[in-house]
């Protein structure tokens, strides 16, 4: 049996619809600690990871560990059926091999109930090692700011050169028609900081260029918080992380671009 | 013309 009550349902409605343009079917794992997934596109250009810890759940009990396959268009249709604010239960039973996944939503005022399942299915998905990192720049920033950026790059190019210097981290496009960039300066933290701030770690410039339609998938998850940690070493994958408070996180790994 | 490369080539698939 796996039971987890998240308070509002619409952290796993964000979730869901932040992976469900990059990955269409993706294995779901339950354990002790939570719940979490990891699945590449089908191109093995990204990476996504989700970690949804068991003490950030109202209540979580995991009694075998569960991998359950599912299709994200399918969930994401389910998902509309809950209310933002209701409480969700999501449940399974594995006594006879789990075959569908359980909703149900109760709304604040426990008036009204819905229950929905969903039918899981057998995927076969190459699961990766991913190792610890030092990275050589970390840029912390609004992620909403981080959407616009992406929006407004795609209009000039296909493709961004993300720069971090000392100073600060440049994001610039060029294509037929014309170029962009956009400067965001380095902000010491300091008390009332401003939510739009930008901060970045860093031991040596590192430059990376990526394909901007993955950014635009990645950028899916920023209505789960306000920043996006950006981490970037020369010629390896390039990591961006949403925290998703109190309870775990959504990674996006993007392989460096090489001359083909 | 510069492409997108693939994860594979940095992590090990298990």
């Amino acid at each position: 049996m796996i039971e987890a009550v998240l308070a509002q349902a619409s952290i796993f409605k964000k979730i869901v619809e932040a992976l469900k343009e990059l990955i269409s079917e993706t294995n779901i794992d339950f354990s002790e600690a939570g719940i979490s997934l990891q699945a590449m596109d089908s191109s093995h250009i990204a990476l996504c990871n989700l970690l949804l810890r068991d003490d950030g759940f109202k209540s979580y009990r995991c009694d075998r560990a569960l991998t359950l396959g599912v299709n994200l268009n399918s969930l994401s249709k389910l998902l509309k059926c809950a209310g933002n604010d209701d409480e969700m239960r999501i449940f399974a039973n594995d006594d006879s091999g789990a075959d569908q996944l359980n909703f149900s939503f109760e709304s604040a005022n426990s008036e009204r109930v819905s229950e929905f399942s969903l039918k899981l299915m057998d995927i076969d998905a190459d699961s990766v090692d991913i190792p610890d990192m030092d990275y050589q720049a970390i840029i912390d920033m609004s992620s909403s700011e981080f959407s616009r950026i992406i929006r407004d790059l795609s209009s000039v190019g296909e493709a961004v050169s993300i720069d971090a210097t000392k100073q600060g981290v440049k994001f610039s496009s060029a294509g037929d028609a014309g170029k962009g960039s956009i400067l965001l300066k380095h902000q010491k933290s300091v008390d009332g900081d401003s939510a739009l701030a930008t901060s970045i770690e860093i031991n040596e410039p590192v430059s990376h260029s990526l394909a901007l339609k993955f950014l635009s998938s990645f950028a899916k998850a920023a209505p789960l918080t306000d920043r996006v940690s950006i981490h970037m070493t020369e010629d390896v994958p390039v990591m961006f992380e949403f925290k998703i408070s109190e309870i775990g996180h959504i990674r996006f790994y993007l392989a460096p671009q090489i001359d083909d | 013309k510069p492409a997108q490369g693939r994860l594979d080539a940095f992590f090990k698939t298990s």
